[in-house]
């Protein structure tokens, strides 16, 4: 859902960003058999420590934003992910084996400030 | 050419990039699991990766191995009814990651199914194989008797949980498994129904499929269930 975001305070607030991952792109459709791809997403935008309080944050995004304002050299709060998803993968090896696992925390579901 | 492949494949736990001849069938409970689990990711359901609820037991990879054993005889069903004689062969070491085996399920598949095409019962005995020797000179022999199963009609597929090789395999990592399999026909000979076993001595001949469905639980991945996720 869009967050609603104050006048004015930033441009590009942390939220994220679909990619498609096309595995014929990197050649692995030779032995990955499903799924074709996947949505991935990713986590990009600014973090001004006035954002916070609109987005989801955690304590650690409020610390670095103070130290950061004590010293800019520290750097700012940055867009993570707060909550992943996994990616269930059915392939297959040299030996003619047909594999199914599962990778856990591997898509982004969610973003926040930290 | 900045796609460093190596290593992503290193993370994803693979040596390098596999390149398969040909891609293998999918079986049935491996697309059934996997498009469950899509399912459950999409709708944001939250899934115990370390538990395959299909099967009933814990893990986090499951492997499907090809049979590469051999028929010990195609010839017509002799007197004692013996239908037919398979040596089969699972290349065990192709298990590589570490942690626990947790199933084995071996799968026969007798053939389509078909309405009209009921052959007479038969008898499945399955046996840990002794031999071949070396180089293969020696022919495999039944050894201990894993299971008898009787089968009226036999066509679609049979499992077997194979427990014994779970703990052999567990208690020294096998690097493979040779199954001795033999079909033993149950038609009455004096009655006029060899026709009938010949016809589905020489079906299963043709249509015998067998593979191993291996289950492993890794505890990096899957820590004990005692310890729950926070």
């Amino acid at each position: 859902a869009a967050i609603p975001v104050p006048k004015g305070s930033c441009r590009n607030p942390c939220h994220r960003h679909q990619l498609f991952i096309n595995f014929r792109d990197l050649g692995w459709h030779k032995w990955i058999i499903a799924p074709k791809g996947f949505m991935a997403n990713y986590c990009h935008g600014d973090c001004p420590f006035s954002m916070t309080t609109y987005l989801n944050s955690s304590n650690y995004a409020f610390m670095q934003a103070l130290m950061h304002a004590v010293d800019p050299k520290v750097p700012k709060a940055v867009c993570i992910p707060t909550k992943l998803s996994p990616i269930s993968m059915l392939y297959q090896d040299n030996d003619e084996t047909v594999i199914l696992r599962h990778y856990e925390d591997m898509v982004v579901d969610e973003c926040g400030c930290g | 050419s900045k796609f460093q492949e190596y290593d992503f494949l290193q993370f994803l736990d693979l040596e390098k990039a596999p390149s398969p001849r040909r891609f293998q069938p999918v079986p049935r409970i491996l697309r059934k699991i996997f498009q469950a689990r899509e399912a459950a990711a999409a709708g944001g359901v939250s899934q115990d990766f370390c538990y395959v609820k299909e099967l009933g037991v814990r893990g986090n990879l499951l492997r499907l191995l090809p049979d590469q054993g051999f028929f010990l005889n195609t010839q017509n069903p002799s007197r004692d009814g013996s239908c037919l004689q398979k040596y089969l062969y699972f290349n065990l070491s192709a298990i590589k990651e570490k942690g626990t085996l947790t199933m084995a399920r071996l799968t026969l598949d007798l053939g389509p199914r078909s309405y009209y095409n009921l052959g007479p019962e038969v008898e499945v005995a399955l046996s840990v194989a002794e031999g071949p020797g070396v180089w293969g000179r020696s022919l495999p022999k039944p050894g201990r008797r894993l299971a008898l199963q009787s089968v009226p009609g036999p066509q679609g597929p049979l499992h077997f949980n194979l427990q014994d090789v779970v703990k052999d395999w567990n208690g020294n990592r096998l690097k493979n498994l040779g199954l001795y399999l033999e079909i033993l026909a149950k038609g009455d000979r004096h009655s006029g129904v060899n026709f009938q076993v010949e016809n589905t001595c020489d079906r299963l001949l043709r249509s015998l499929r067998a593979s191993l469905l291996v289950v492993t639980l890794n505890p990096d991945h899957c820590p004990s269930s005692s310890r729950k996720r926070r």
